[in-house]
């Protein structure tokens, strides 16, 4: 639970939606 | 020729020449017809058009098309470039090949500023930061206070937007991302290299009498 030490930017691309892998997985 | 060899392709609308296609990324015109594989089951999965539609690109990032979601539209929208709002298969390998490992960092850096410039204006603002972050937090259910999320914001404005007016340009991202790579990491998708193997079956539909190029 150490957000914070992130920056926004490395947050967001945890998004499952931003990671293009996923339309691989088929 | 082989047996398997067709020269009837309109069965997709808007299926440009994968030969055209090779010419233009870094694709081989094997992958690119590999591709066609993998875009023919996406853009089939709600409407069979030959096109994939938004709620069909939610589905194939999210397995779900129920929830509108931020991330999937941004994704929908680079994709989209010509804004008619379904992505035919030349959009899809264009793309695709800015996430090629091969790519060149430049378009990387590009493409990466585009999407996070949501509005289009030429700068990623605080605001669209902002809306990101709670888009993600809904996603992943995670809870910060609000104080916490302006915190996060202040430290990485502190970071980017070196001139300090509150928005980053394209130079300010530019010197950003080379100062933090790993930003840069979603914008290179390693099975594009083994992308043939991954869909062996684009040899039985290929269109070109010589597929090993």
């Amino acid at each position: 639970a150490a957000p914070v030490t992130m920056n926004a930017f490395e947050l967001i691309s945890t998004s499952q939606g931003l990671n293009l892998g996923s339309l691989f997985d088929r | 020729m082989g047996c398997f060899h067709s020269k009837t392709r309109k069965q997709f609308p808007g299926h440009e020449d994968p030969v055209l296609l090779a010419s233009q990324t870094a694709f081989s015109v094997s992958e690119v017809e590999a591709l066609f594989e993998l875009f023919k089951s996406i853009s089939s999965s709600v409407i069979d058009d030959g096109l994939i539609n938004k709620e069909e690109l939610q589905l194939a990032l999210f397995k779900n098309r129920k929830k509108e979601n931020l991330f999937a539209n941004r994704i929908f929208d680079l994709f989209d470039v010509k804004q008619k709002g379904v992505i035919d298969f030349g959009d899809f390998v264009r793309l695709l090949n800015v996430f090629h490992p091969n790519a060149p960092q430049e378009d990387k850096i590009n493409l990466s500023f585009k999407l996070y410039d949501m509005d289009g204006t030429g700068y990623i603002e605080r605001q669209e930061v902002k809306q990101m972050l709670i888009a993600l937090l809904c996603e992943s259910e995670m809870k910060l206070a609000d104080e916490t999320i302006e915190m996060i914001l202040d430290k990485t404005f502190v970071e980017a937007d070196i001139d300090q007016d509150g928005k980053i340009d394209k130079s300010e991202w530019h010197n950003f991302v080379t100062r933090n790579p790993s930003l840069l990491k979603i914008m290179t998708l390693p099975y594009l290299r083994d992308i043939t193997t991954t869909f062996p079956s684009f040899v039985f539909n290929s269109e070109v009498d010589e597929v090993a190029t």
